[in-house]
């Protein structure tokens, strides 16, 4: 269960972005290869969250949610038509 | 739809809605499972040219062209990966990699919402008339976030993302989730950067009644929309061998030969299973039912998959019953085989006979379309309520609109009811919930938004909210059908939506992004969690006392602590701002036999600009040991033009 991979909504605060990156989408990704060498990002957020969607491992959720500027790794939701 | 906008008082207004261009400068985004682009409710004949404003398109893809965008439809896409990256590639033999609709759902709500003028349309001659969307003069934008295998909330926000970068003005979301707080809920964090940019957030209020406590979609920037019936049905008749009649509805529209006494058997009694009466999947005994009418019971499986399964079985018919949940709610649907649902109360009836006679027999009747049935509307059973489970300060549903048997357009890829084994293929379809009325109120919006374009999200909102009614044109209360007894503000919130009131509501309650975030500051969330919703760092003062209730919303939800020892006051403080001519208001509180007393302050307030802001506090002070069933009120401010009115609902936790 620990290796099944799962989409996360991953939420990042922006302001703390280390000023050695110039663009937030490339501390995005060091984030994620930072726990994940192949995660690739599914979606880059630009409105709506300041963050991305990625698919992981429950421990790779985990160990990202401690990085610095990590806002919360939440589990993909699936919503239904009314 | 037909008939709502006759039913709304639109087909009257047509000066209070010109068909002028600032009409057709408001893009409805839609994100649903898609867009049936042929349909005539998307022609864009005698549309003057897109917004220069605008920056969304049709993406090319499977059996979907750029080309198939045009001055009505003006932007499709479609957002999977979230979907594919969880179920795997999507299989293109099923459903459409594209942001053509498969399934109906988006096509229905889409014209509901912005549909072109459409003659002649029905579904095989039900609810016949001419189709329009509410805001039939606006244009529509539809994002693709819905698959069969459901809304994936990392498309969900991909597909808000987009649309707030495309510039549509009101987004319509007909989709929900069980959410515990705002911080986790994806389209409360969506709505919320949509809202900051001046986009009313539409939303479905979910089917889950009449359950208390059972909304989806709370947040208070997002306008939460219950469902409610209009003024039409489709009546058909179940006539017993024993002479007696029962009245019900239908869609049928299959051969009239039908009409004949047949043996009558209920499905509990013809089947293996001890869930035998739900008509479900392999259940029935062929033998028992062949040529029959078959009484199957609601519940469990979808209604159209019982006639389906009696179909199957070799069922000549099926009377479809209500249970305790339902009512006497009745649905329609377009069944494969002669079928009419009836209520509850028929339904033991019928049962009643068919336990009671040897040879029990019915037959079925079909009336057609009614209209101006009364009372309308009722509140739809189904139709999801309060109190507001995350807040209960913030009373939702904040209205409700349309959402029973209601018609507009439907996919090319499947039949009426949705299902595979249905090879029929249909224009418009006619299908219920708050699905439905949710697209009401966001063509409604588009509406205001069109004759307001300098109006927030709130104002619109509340221009919505204030000038909702709550009783009938005989002085009824507006009833819930669920109970048959007068509905409350936990059931149709403000009441019901009336769009030519609402585009000159005198005044409005306006809320603006800051005022969101002392809010949330008030429900003591962390600096983490205002992050996630507002995308910055917020820090509450923690010198200031914030409260839920300075919360300036258009509508009052007091929750007082049950078996509290003396008497106990919360104090609410609201803002209007004049958006009318000058005048006085004058305030009335109306809270029948209860113990609760409420104090408003000043009790006048003049006006002589626009956008001029005034004040008022209101005290509730329950007594101890006061009752602990919920009580109902109603806040209003006049200068005897226009009404501005609040409902206020009390209870006890």
């Amino acid at each position: 269960a620990m290796e099944e991979k799962k989409t996360y909504i991953i939420h990042m605060a922006k302001s703390q972005m280390p000023a050695i990156f110039d663009d937030h989408t490339h501390w995005y990704d060091a984030s994620l290869k930072s726990v994940s060498e192949s995660a690739e990002m599914i979606y880059v957020y630009k409105n709506v969250v300041h963050g991305f969607a990625a698919r992981l491992t429950a421990q790779q959720a985990e160990s990202l949610e401690t990085q610095p500027g990590i806002l919360s790794v939440l589990p993909e939701v699936i919503y239904q038509l009314h | 739809t037909t008939r709502t906008p006759l039913f709304l008082g639109l087909d009257r207004s047509v000066n209070i809605f010109p068909e002028s261009d600032a009409m057709s400068d408001v893009i409805v985004g839609v994100l649903d499972t898609g867009v049936w682009p042929e349909r005539k409710s998307f022609d864009d004949t005698g549309f003057g040219p897109v917004p220069d404003s605008w920056k969304g398109e049709c993406e090319s893809s499977t059996n979907f062209s750029s080309a198939m965008c045009n001055r009505k439809l003006v932007g499709a896409r479609y957002f999977s990966r979230g979907y594919e990256t969880t179920l795997g590639p999507i299989d293109e033999s099923k459903e459409s990699k594209s942001p053509r609709d498969d399934d109906g759902h988006g096509t229905h709500t889409a014209s509901t919402a912005a549909g072109s003028v459409v003659e002649g349309a029905s579904l095989f001659g039900y609810a016949s008339g001419t189709a329009r969307g509410m805001a039939y003069r606006a244009r529509v934008a539809m994002y693709k976030v819905c698959w069969l295998g459901g809304c994936f909330n990392s498309d969900i926000l991909a597909g808000m993302d987009k649309a707030i970068d495309d510039k549509v003005d009101v987004l319509s979301l007909s989709l929900g989730g069980s959410t515990p707080d705002y911080y986790k809920d994806s389209i409360a964090i969506g709505a919320f950067a949509a809202m900051e940019k001046g986009i009313l957030v539409s939303c479905s209020a979910g089917n889950a009644g009449p359950n208390q406590f059972s909304l989806a979609n709370q947040a208070p920037w997002i306008t939460t929309v219950g469902a409610g019936t209009i003024d039409r049905d489709f009546p058909a008749y179940v006539s017993l061998g024993n002479g007696k009649n029962f009245s019900g509805v239908s869609l049928y529209a299959g051969d009239s030969s039908f009409n004949k006494m047949l043996p009558l058997v209920y499905a509990g009694n013809a089947s293996n299973v001890t869930s035998g009466n739900l008509c479900m999947m392999g259940t029935l005994i062929p033998e028992k039912v062949k040529g029959k009418i078959v009484l199957c019971d609601r519940g469990i499986s979808a209604r159209v998959q019982k006639g389906f399964v009696v179909k199957a079985a070799g069922g000549a018919g099926m009377v479809l019953t209500n249970t305790a949940a339902n009512g006497e709610e009745l649905v329609a649907d377009a069944h494969l085989l002669p079928a009419a649902a009836v209520g509850q109360k028929a339904g033991d009836a019928i049962k009643k006979y068919l336990f009671s006679d040897p040879n029990p027999t019915a037959e079925i009747l079909f009336g057609g379309t009614k209209v101006d049935i009364q009372p309308s509307p009722v509140v739809a059973a189904f139709s999801s309520r309060g109190p507001n489970s995350i807040t209960p300060e913030i009373l939702k549903p904040d209205i409700i609109a349309p959402g029973v048997n209601i018609l507009a357009g439907w996919t090319g890829t499947v039949g009426p009811t949705g299902m595979a084994e249905d090879d029929r293929r249909v224009e418009f379809n006619i299908i219920s919930g708050t699905s439905m009325s949710c697209p009401h109120v966001s063509g409604l919006a588009a509406l205001i938004k069109g004759v307001h374009p300098e109006w927030s999200p709130a104002a619109i909102r509340s221009a919505l909210m204030t000038t909702a009614y709550t009783v009938y044109e005989n002085g009824g209360a507006l009833v819930d059908v669920a109970t048959g007894k007068p509905s409350t503000p936990f059931d149709h919130g403000a009441g019901h939506v009336d769009p030519v009131s609402a585009v000159n509501p005198g005044l409005v309650y306006d809320i603006n992004a800051d005022d969101y975030l002392n809010f949330l500051c008030a429900l003591k969330y962390s600096p983490s969690q205002i992050n996630m919703i507002a995308r910055r760092n917020f820090t509450c003062d923690s010198r200031k006392k914030y409260s839920v209730t300075d919360l300036n919303y258009p509508s009052f939800a007091v929750s007082f602590v049950a078996g509290s020892d003396g008497s106990n006051t919360i104090k609410y403080s609201r803002t209007l701002t004049n958006v009318g001519p000058a005048g006085t208001y004058k305030v009335t509180v109306s809270s029948p036999n209860s113990s609760v007393k409420i104090i408003v302050e000043p009790e006048t307030l003049s006006f002589t600009q626009i956008n001029e802001k005034k004040s008022y506090t209101v005290s509730f002070t329950a007594p101890s040991k006061s009752s602990v069933t919920d009580v109902f009120g109603r806040i209003e401010w006049s200068d005897g033009k226009h009404v501005v009115s609040s409902p206020v609902a009390i209870s006890w936790s």
